[in-house]
């Protein structure tokens, strides 16, 4: 049968950084044809096509309604593969190869992440489930 | 076919969305 793709607003303007993305205004409408869990979606607007950040985007019909998981409290043991250092305050720095536990995953592909007694926000593009072959 | 996701992070979300969250 038919696929039918998910409508979402967009928030904010954002201007693609790379080929593979696209740009979009507050108010355009795209849909979405594929979400991964590092926070970049790729969606259709009219004849284009391109990687959004998930942040920039609200569902059409349901903008209030949250599609976020809930937080892990105990925490999920993750890998991080690659060395990362913040630029918000809010942002952890982690060498790579080291273990850190996933709180919470968040849509936008920042997760709550927690190493020893502190928590910040991590990319979930530089995590490894904890066990997965590489 | 759909290409690679860019192999950066995506950017945080812009202020006066955070905002809108919260």
């Amino acid at each position: 049968g038919p696929i039918i793709l998910q409508s979402y607003r967009v928030i904010a303007d954002y201007e693609k950084n790379s080929k593979s993305e696209l740009s979009v205004k507050d108010g355009d409408v795209v849909d979405v044809v594929e979400k991964t869990e590092n926070g970049w979606w790729f969606c259709q607007m009219k004849n284009k096509r391109g990687w959004v950040p998930a942040a920039y985007l609200e569902p059409l019909d349901s903008p209030d309604e949250s599609e976020e998981q809930d937080p892990n409290y105990e925490g999920e043991l993750h890998i991080t593969t690659k060395d990362f250092t913040g630029e918000m305050e809010d942002e952890l720095d982690v060498k790579e190869g080291e273990t850190v536990e996933v709180i919470h995953k968040l849509l936008d592909g920042w997760w709550v992440v927690r190493r020893g007694s502190v928590t910040g926000y991590f990319p979930a593009m530089y995590l490894q489930k904890s066990g997965d072959a590489v | 076919t759909i290409k690679r996701p860019p192999q950066n992070p995506p950017p945080r979300p812009p202020p006066e969305v955070r905002r809108k969250q919260v």
